[in-house]
């Protein structure tokens, strides 16, 4: 019986009263399904993602799009005014949200996107760094753990290269992205937290 | 234990958009 919902991949964090929970699930649902179908869009164009089982690519995809989504929407976090944008691109401010509800899981956000931006990355770079938060072999449920392994490793030799051709006398910068998976993985278990919290089937 | 990824029906979105939509082409 949550009333407010602080997800910006909602249009607005106010609730209708008068909705019945099925209807408010609806259109949560439809709200972040487009969202959900860029990573995976994404995931289909890192080279050599297909040639994963299928299986593997489900679970990379399941473990995480939610870490995906919060590197690819760090713009929806305004740092400097502290509001977050909705999908319907009005802004709530973090005092607002706080009242209905956000817990630690929004600072969180704010800390982990202001660490980002200071990084200055190039889309290109960005991209990349996307690319290594998803394929990752200790998710759960692998079932060839060594495949995904050897992708990975891949992608953040690639990453380690570009960051070192783009920022020659920044090489602590490959360092601080990869630092930032665990932060990732953090916020990850929050929002894991937070959703068994929010009761999603009526 | 509840999968927070199963609850958003989250399994589902992705096997439908990593098969292209092939179940809505043959709707």
């Amino acid at each position: 019986n949550r009333m407010h919902l602080v997800c910006p991949m909602n249009t607005s964090p106010y609730v209708d009263p008068q909705k019945s929970g099925h209807s408010i699930w609806e259109e949560f649902s439809m709200s972040f399904t487009p969202a959900v179908r860029e990573v995976v869009e994404f995931a289909k164009r890192i080279p050599g993602f297909k040639d994963l089982s299928q299986h593997d690519q489900v679970s990379l995809l399941k473990a995480g799009t939610f870490e995906v989504l919060v590197v690819r929407f760090t713009s929806l976090f305004d740092v400097k005014e502290r509001k977050v944008t909705f999908l319907s691109g009005r802004k709530y401010s973090v005092d607002a949200l706080r009242s209905l509800g956000a817990g630690d899981l929004l600072n969180s956000m704010f800390d982990f996107t202001e660490k980002l931006q200071a990084l200055n990355l190039s889309e290109e770079e960005m991209s990349l760094f996307t690319a290594v938060v998803l394929v990752s072999a200790d998710r759960s449920g692998l079932e060839n753990v060594n495949s995904v392994e050897a992708l990975q490793e891949t992608l953040i030799r690639a990453l380690r290269s570009l960051i070192t051709k783009n920022h020659p006398n920044e090489i602590a910068i490959f360092t601080k992205l990869l630092l930032k998976l665990p932060d990732l993985r953090s916020l990850n278990n929050m929002h894991s937290e937070q959703l068994l919290a929010f009761k999603v089937h009526p | 234990f509840s999968d927070p990824a199963s609850n958003l029906g989250l399994e589902d979105i992705i096997r439908k958009a990593l098969m292209g939509n092939m179940e809505e082409k043959q709707e």
